[in-house]
């Protein structure tokens, strides 16, 4: 048994959900925040038997697409000034996902 | 050492909490939503001893009740419409459990 | 590859999703609840190869500070009456961390 954990772009996620949970995927969705650019994203756990995993990692990556974004670090420091030293964008959207062992699974 | 991963309706959330910290557990709670039903539901982070697993799965069990619940998706379309390609009702309540091993565990 | 979970005290939170961003760490913010206290809190998933755990336990454990805050079942219960069975205080700050071993991490 494995528990993947899905940190999906807000824009993404309900379509990444729905497409799941149509394949009779079981998921639990979590409201979180990214650290670096401090906007809202989820992060879906889906806990499978180990044969479904490739098939999981397929429907994520097929209802995902990576866009670029103003890094706002990066924004001008207003009177002509601008913060040099950070990149100008960053790639969002995709997924990042983590597959983690099950030592024990259940219903009660 | 563990960590329990355990899913919990919302109306059985505050009761399975309190009993597991009256037991001497820690708990650390997530408000989420199922993927299926997109209701809000509870995932309970529990660290603990290896040997203490049984207990908290008791304790979970002994806190939680199944119930059924209409089907969003079968709702009747109007008209006189019904969608009838899913079932009528799904069980909800009960526990969804992961146990997963802790490589590390601290406190700083 | 390992997935850190930390709970951190709110009041540390962002200083120490910021340093460990500045170091070129990735993070995930949870706004989580603490099961005994019920008071807000945060889980921070930190995803990083097995030779970075070190340098993230230092980061975490340099910008959390311990404090002692008041057990809300031991307040007065009016009329003069205490519930003299639990401690006056708890000690809170600092931070929980869990290390899962990783089996498999990607981007799509
Ligand atoms: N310390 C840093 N220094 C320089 N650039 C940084 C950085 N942290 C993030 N970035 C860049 O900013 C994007 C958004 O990161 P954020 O932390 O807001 O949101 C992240 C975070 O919530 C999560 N994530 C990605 N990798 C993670 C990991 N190893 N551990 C935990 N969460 C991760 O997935 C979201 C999207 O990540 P993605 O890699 O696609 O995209 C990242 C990456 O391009
Ligand atoms: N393997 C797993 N991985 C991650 N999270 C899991 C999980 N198994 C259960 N959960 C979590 O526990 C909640 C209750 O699941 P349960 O199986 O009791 O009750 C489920 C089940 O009876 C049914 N169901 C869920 N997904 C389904 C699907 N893809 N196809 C058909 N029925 C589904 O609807 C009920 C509510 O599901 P919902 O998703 O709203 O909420 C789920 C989800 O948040
Ligand atoms: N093994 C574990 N598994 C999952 N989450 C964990 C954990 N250990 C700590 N946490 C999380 O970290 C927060 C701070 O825990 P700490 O042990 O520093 O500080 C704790 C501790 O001093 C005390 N405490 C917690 N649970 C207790 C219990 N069952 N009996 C007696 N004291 C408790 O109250 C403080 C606040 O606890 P609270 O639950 O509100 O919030 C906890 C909880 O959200």
């Amino acid at each position: 048994m494995k528990l993947i954990l899905a940190v999906i772009n807000n824009d993404d996620s309900a379509i990444v959900t729905s497409a799941l949970t149509k394949e009779g995927f079981f998921v639990t969705s979590l409201a979180t925040t990214g650290g670096f650019l401090m906007a809202g994203n989820r992060t879906l756990l889906i806990g499978t038997e180990d044969e479904n995993v490739n098939k999981i990692k397929e429907i994520i990556a097929g209802h995902c697409s990576t866009r670029k974004q103003k890094n706002p670090g990066s924004q001008p420091l207003g009177g002509g000034l601008v913060n040099g030293s950070l990149p100008e964008e960053v790639t969002v959207g995709g997924a990042t996902y983590f597959v983690l062992d099950v030592n024990e699974f259940g219903k009660v």
